[in-house]
């Protein structure tokens, strides 16, 4: 159970952050 | 007020000694009474060796748990960040538990400025639009003019 | 109901939870441990006392008598360090929001208000297609209107030269030279009807 309470934070923490660089590139991708 | 580093020395401080006070010398002496009747001298200075060896094992864990988790780098952080949102009463925002509901927020500021390039290029290109367009009914008007002019000239002739 | 503190774990990387376990166990082995050498040293004592009746046993008693009072105080104190710990130091305040969390604060946005700027972005997208669709178009004309342009005033051009030869000729008005010339050519007419008469 910790561990899963754990790895859920740390995709809470980190996951945002990498969907938002492909958002990102999609939104580049059409810009362009 | 102290910060999270200062309190959590405090309180396991305070539990060393706590702890240390509830193993009293009179304690230890009667649970090991057979020995102490032969050897009381000895006895206090095993209790004393005890008592030493139990502070300095437990006070080098701590270290070496506060060095592994880096918790006085956390808690200092932890302390800022407390501090910023002092002037906020209300509960802050908490996980959901649903990812797609959560991640929404973080991809909203990137929404809200590709929604605004979209927009000024769309304005762009209606103003270079509407100007084409100008030239394009200014084309037209000038070859009605044209097929006019030639009419004229044609009517002429015949 | 177990208080998972996983926005804590967000924090820390660990849990408030496995953070005091991982203090207890390990001053509860060290409890252990001296205790140990405790025993240990006094058995080694007793070996070498002549006569000496205290079996290694009976200082085993001894010590699980001490530790078993020991543990006992070593958890009630640790129950409270953890509960001041777990309030004070390990938790974060339900009013304070962890930095990588702050789009929340600055961006609530509900499933609806995310939809339709979803909504509205596509829509932005369609439009942009049809202007640049509609600009296609319009250039494809203006390249169009070029060519015809360029044929008409071809056209007028022809005329226009045709009108510049005449007036290099010196004739003013086509439509009077014309007159005069089909006048002409009629008169010429006549005169050679005239001549083939009289020479017949």
């Amino acid at each position: 159970f910790d561990e899963l309470i754990v790895e859920t934070a740390k995709k809470r923490k980190q996951w945002p952050k990498k969907i938002l660089v492909h958002a990102i590139q999609t939104m580049k991708a059409e810009q362009e | 007020p102290q910060g999270r580093a200062q309190v959590f020395s405090t309180v396991v401080d305070a539990f060393l000694k706590k702890l240390l006070a509830a193993g009293s010398y009179q304690k230890f002496a009667s649970c090991y009474r057979c020995f102490y009747k032969l050897q009381p001298q000895l006895t206090r200075s095993i209790y004393d060796q005890f008592l030493s060896q139990l502070q300095s094992s437990i006070t080098e864990e701590i270290q070496e748990v506060k060095s592994e988790g880096n918790l006085e780098g956390l808690f200092n952080s932890l302390d800022k960040i407390v501090e910023e949102a002092k002037a906020r009463e209300e509960p802050a925002w908490r996980p959901s538990g649903i990812p797609e509901q959560d991640v929404r927020s973080a991809l909203v500021p990137y929404l809200l400025k590709h929604r605004s390039y979209l927009r000024q290029v769309l304005r762009e290109q209606q103003e270079e639009n509407r100007k084409v367009a100008e030239s394009v009914l200014a084309g037209r008007d000038r070859i009605v003019e044209l097929q006019q002019l030639i009419r004229a000239h044609k009517e002429a002739w015949q | 109901e177990v208080d998972p503190m996983a926005y804590e774990a967000q924090f820390f990387g660990f849990t408030p939870q496995t953070c005091m376990l991982r203090i207890y166990l390990a001053f509860q082995d060290y409890l252990f441990e001296v205790m140990q050498v405790v025993e240990g040293v006094i058995v080694k004592k007793l070996d070498k006392m002549p006569g000496c009746q205290i079996s290694p046993s009976q200082v085993r008693k001894c010590t699980e008598e001490f530790l078993l009072f020991m543990r006992d105080r070593f958890d009630k104190l640790f129950g409270k360090m953890e509960e001041v710990l777990l309030q004070l130091v390990l938790r974060i305040p339900k009013n304070v929001l962890l930095p990588e969390d702050k789009v929340h604060e600055q961006y609530p946005c509900s499933s609806e208000e995310f939809q339709a700027l979803q909504e509205e972005i596509r829509q932005l997208q369609l439009q942009c297609r049809a202007e640049a669709a509609a600009q296609q178009a319009l250039r494809a004309e203006l390249e169009e209107q070029k060519v015809v342009k360029a044929e008409l005033e071809k056209v007028l051009q022809w005329f226009d030269d045709l009108e510049k030869i005449f007036r290099e000729q010196g004739i003013g008005s086509l439509q009077e030279s014309l007159a005069f010339l089909t006048q002409s050519s009629k008169k010429l007419q006549g005169v050679l009807k005239e001549v083939e008469q009289k020479s017949g």
